[in-house]
């Protein structure tokens, strides 16, 4: 699975 | 970071400034709901888990720390602080919220973007953060005349994910494997919620008149 998106938002 | 998200950020901190002005400068915090301030209490301890694991940026980590901090700090005022306490009004917060609690953590179940302790936390924290402004709004309806800074408090927390849903489209457009559906959607149904709140504070703004929400 393609790692999700870093969290990079509040 | 562009200049839509930014203008959310700095919507998002005004409303807080707003509500901790209220609470501070009036020693009151009637008409404001403790449920709604419990709500994101959680949204924001679910959401920042990665606080001290990833590094962002400066600025991510002190927006978060602020965040985590006044939501606490009203709960903690709504609930212990000797004068403040005395205006909260339970018989008016009757919302239960408990329920938004559990199905927005059963939907995070089902609906995250991988299965993981920190995404599905992630999803919860989204998904709490579109309803957790119901307790507040159906007490504001119950209360019937809304004071200034409470309306103000509540204006700049819908615009804030207004401006997050132009920075997703921006960043849609700009950014070529760029996919938050989760953050979409959540925000544009917690947006959608406060349409009507919208609505009567434009009316009551052209009016000049007190803003009042029908029950």
């Amino acid at each position: 699975t393609k790692e999700p998106l870093a969290k990079d938002e509040l | 970071m562009n200049i839509f998200r930014f203008a959310g950020d700095m919507t998002h901190l005004i409303s807080i400034l707003v509500l901790l002005l209220k609470v501070y400068a009036t020693k009151s915090c009637s008409g404001i709901s403790l449920k709604t301030q419990e709500l994101y209490g959680i949204v924001f301890l679910a959401r920042y888990l990665d606080l001290f694991t990833d590094f962002i940026s400066v600025y991510n980590t002190v927006m978060k720390l602020v965040f985590i901090g006044s939501s606490l700090a009203i709960v903690w005022c709504m609930r212990f602080h000797r004068v403040v306490k005395r205006s909260y009004d339970r018989d008016v917060d009757t919302f239960r919220h408990y329920f938004l609690v559990g199905g927005c953590f059963l939907l995070a179940l089902f609906v995250h973007e991988k299965f993981s302790f920190r995404e599905v936390f992630w999803a919860f924290s989204i998904y709490l953060e579109a309803v957790a402004i119901l307790p507040q709004l159906i007490l504001l309806q119950r209360s019937g005349n809304v004071d200034n800074l409470t309306g103000q408090y509540v204006l700049f927390l819908g615009a804030y994910r207004g401006f997050y849903i132009l920075n997703w489209i921006y960043r849609y457009f700009t950014e070529d494997q760029f996919s938050r559906w989760i953050s979409c959607v959540s925000g544009l149904v917690q947006t959608a919620l406060y349409a009507d709140f919208f609505y009567y504070y434009f009316i009551s703004w052209k009016n000049n008149a007190k803003l009042k929400l029908p029950a």
